[in-house]
Order: C-alpha cells, then structure tokens, then sequence
C-alpha cells in the first residue's frame, strides 16, 4: 500500500539501521586484514582522523540543527559503520579485479578516506531527509514536532570535512557500486550530488581540476593558462 | 542500480580514480 512521507522516511530509516546493525563502530575482521596486508597500516591514521572529523562534524551540525545537537554524533556514528561497510565492499571487489591484496597507497590516502566518510555522512544525512534537495532544507521532526530548517543539504558536507567537490565525486559510482541496497531515493540523492558537482562545484575557482588540467597540457606555458572563467 | 547510469570501465575502479593503479 502507498506510503505516506512520514512511513517512508522511517522505513528508510529502519532499513538503514537495519543493514548495518551488524557493522561495528570499528574495523571489521576483514578490514583490518586489509589494513594489517598494507605496506604501511593506516589503523591508526583512520581512527584518528574519524576522532577529528567527529568534532568537526558533530560542532557543526549542532551549530546548524540547533539545540538537539546529540543528534550529530549519532549521525555520525551510523556513517562510521556505513564508511567501513562500504570500504570493505570496495577492496573485496578491487581484489577481485586486480587480484592485488596490498592496498597501501589507497588506504594511506587522506582523500580517500575522507572522500568515502563524506558520502557516507551524506547518506544517512539524506536518509533522515536532513540533506534534502525536494524539500529544500527542511525536515519535519520524527515525533511531528514544527518543521524545522536546516543548512545540511549538500554540499554542506564538503565543507565541514574540507574536502573539494572534485574529490568527492570520484567515490559516488564505486559507493553505489558496493551498496546495492541503495533505495531508489538514495541513489537518486547521489545522483543529484554528481551532476552538481560536473555542471558546478567541480569548477569553483578554487577547485584542484584547474591544476590537474594544466598539468594534463604539460603545464607551464604562460599562454596555454587559461583562467577559471574560460 | 535504479537507472544510475555507470560510467566506470571494466579496467577503472576506485584505484585508479585516486592514482593508485
């Protein structure tokens, strides 16, 4: 039977914290085997960076959502899980691929980690039609309480855990890749973030796609420099 | 897939969309 939004949302929600009732808050067995397999273990690169973007992540969305500001940190509790789901599935399938075992490089980037954080901060945060484009930006409270606007929807999340939009794409194909319990709805969320950051945010004056690209003409040339408006 | 439109290779995966390859 149809569902009203109210419904859908919490079995949204249920379904979310259903799929990952079974992912701890920390590495799995198999995660942290990949871990242990890399040239250098970045265990503890991990851990301390989720310690820092809690903070950061945690501040803000009380800064944003007002005084219910506990909610932050179970937001990002439930991303946490998302995150080392998601990146286990990730290094299965690139293992699989490559038949390498040893991903030093990858999971000793910065990047990555923080890229593959924030998607997954984003889907719970759209999960809980807190990052909502069709709503814009505001969400009713569970218990029916006034509807309540918040500055969440994306790209909010790219600039608490300071990360450029150009970064953050790369991990959206893979991410659905690795999740296919994605509600229709979620990847539809994602989508919209991709085609904000091609037609968009990827071509902010400050974006790294500027040097990559000059780089890529064999940089250096004073005539080849193109400004960011061209 | 929810009519997403994947645009990775076979040969592309995350790897090599964060030069690791």
């Amino acid at each position: 039977p149809p569902q009203t939004p109210i419904r859908a949302a919490m079995t949204s929600i249920q379904q979310l914290r259903g799929d990952l009732t079974s992912s701890g808050d920390q590495p799995s067995t198999n995660l942290a085997t990949y871990f242990k397999n890399c040239t250098v273990d970045p265990m503890q690169a991990v851990l301390l960076r989720l310690e820092t973007l809690e903070q950061a992540f945690s501040q803000r969305f009380g800064q944003a959502v007002g005084p219910r500001c506990t909610l932050g940190c179970q937001r990002f509790k439930l991303g946490v899980r998302l995150y080392y789901k998601i990146m286990e599935a990730m290094l299965k399938s690139e293992e699989k691929r490559l038949s390498v075992q040893n991903f030093s490089k990858l999971l000793n980037d910065s990047t990555f980690h923080t890229s593959l954080l924030a998607c997954a901060l984003e889907v719970v945060m759209a999960t809980y039609e807190e990052s909502s484009f069709k709503t814009g930006g505001y969400n009713h409270d569970a218990a029916g309480g006034d509807p309540v606007k918040t500055d969440l929807c994306f790209p909010w999340i790219l600039d608490v855990v300071d990360l450029p939009a150009f970064d953050f794409y790369k991990v959206i194909e893979s991410f659905i890749k690795a999740e296919p319990t994605l509600s229709k709805d979620i990847v539809k969320h994602l989508e919209t973030c991709e085609n904000l950051i091609m037609e968009r945010i990827a071509w902010r004056t400050d974006s790294p796609l500027f040097e990559l690209l000059k780089q890529e003409h064999g940089g250096g040339a004073a005539d080849q420099v193109e400004t960011p408006a061209s | 897939s929810h009519d997403y439109h994947f645009g990775l290779e076979d040969h592309e995966g995350i790897s090599e969309l964060f030069d690791c390859d």
